[in-house]
């Protein structure tokens, strides 16, 4: 079996674990330093009265996300990927099992920052996010199609800095139409902007599937 | 023979190929949108009557690089890697077999923007840069440290932004002496500021080796 179809079939037990604990996992996805963890902490302060939280982090070497994470007093997971530039499945398992599942209604698996290769590993998550940024540029859909082709909600973070910057936002805006059907939401986690929309999509998604 | 070794063998390659031919090669590496084609297109500006340049350029899809790049006037090869999230040597062969390398100076080979694999395959240049940036945040060098360990500079670029963010300088300076004796330059291709230090690098490098 190749590399995929082994971790698909793994991806699957995930899938099985999650909806028997009837739990809702989200793949935050996105380039190192768009803001993933930042959305996180913001995330999970607003609703953490409305919704149980637990969040697996993913990242080559080192803890740093986990702490900033813990300090929200959830339940967080550090997983070192020894290299690897994306989790994959196995990766993912483990931290599910070490988890008290039916007791959390939203996990969060940050993703290893890269815009390539997460989009290519299934790891058993139901909604896919991916976070871009202003100070990237506006060309990423064109230049790294499948990720934001995957996504279910594109986030464009660090609208703060638009005005500091040559970001063509209605370029952004078609190439991702181009490309997906990903819903779009600017907002900054800096100063709250646009953050509402987000979250108003967090939920219903989450109410959804519980 | 494990895909490393397999890979090393025509990264040496093409060293030959480059020292026979007596041009210097430049990896670019660095986060999706930290500026590396940006980099590029400033320092051959600045460059082009005191060096001959090419270039070569990694991306998963698409030509947005090389078009940017070709306004220069200098030859300049796109490689589109299918999928895979870093040059390895056999593409960047292929690339340089089509090259009038021995009337050629420098070649930069800009590779997929990506902190992880790029730093793992070695595609036969001389010579690695790293470029950060100051929206990407001060850890980048904690938990990416392979990418800053093998980088000789560490351009650190959008300084322009710095008083818009919450980027700690001193910090990031300090985790990257921690893992790598890389030269920082901190520098800003939009503003110009510190980019006299980068040319002033990089003619010397090329100097030592031409
Ligand atoms: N201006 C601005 N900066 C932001 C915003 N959100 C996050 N940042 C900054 O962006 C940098 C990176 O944020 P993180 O949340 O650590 O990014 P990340 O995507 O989790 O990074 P990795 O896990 O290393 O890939 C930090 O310096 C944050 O302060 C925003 O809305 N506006
Ligand atoms: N504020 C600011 N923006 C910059 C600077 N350098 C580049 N940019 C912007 O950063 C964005 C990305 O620049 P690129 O040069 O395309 O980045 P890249 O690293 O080549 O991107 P990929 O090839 O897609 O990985 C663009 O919007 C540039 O205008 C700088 O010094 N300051
Ligand atoms: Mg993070
Ligand atoms: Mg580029």
């Amino acid at each position: 079996a190749s590399i995929f179809e082994e971790n698909e079939k793994i991806a699957e037990e995930n899938r099985l674990l999650l909806s028997k604990a009837n739990t809702f996992a989200v793949n935050i996805m996105g380039s190192p330093g768009s803001g993933k963890t930042s959305l996180l902490e913001k995330t999970i302060s607003e609703l953490k009265d409305r919704f149980s939280f637990a969040v697996i982090e993913g990242d080559i070497k080192g803890s740093l996300d986990a702490e900033r994470v813990a300090k929200l007093d959830i339940p967080v997971i550090q997983i070192n990927t020894g290299g690897a530039c994306h989790l994959d499945a196995f990766m993912v398992k483990k931290g599910l099992e070490s988890l008290p599942l039916k007791d959390i209604d939203i996990i969060f698996v940050e993703n290893v920052g890269n815009l390539v290769c997460p989009a290519e590993f299934e790891i058993g998550t139901s909604f896919n996010i991916v976070v871009s940024s202003i100070p990237e540029g506006e060309d990423k859909p064109l230049k790294y199609p499948l990720m934001f082709k995957i996504a279910d909600i594109c986030i464009l973070n660090k609208i703060d800095l638009l005005s500091h910057t040559a970001f063509d936002l209605d370029a952004f805006k078609k190439h991702l139409k181009d490309i997906s059907s990903s819903q779009f939401i600017p907002l900054s986690v800096k100063t709250g902007e646009g953050f509402s929309l987000w979250i108003e999509a967090l939920s219903e998604s989450a109410f959804r599937q519980l």
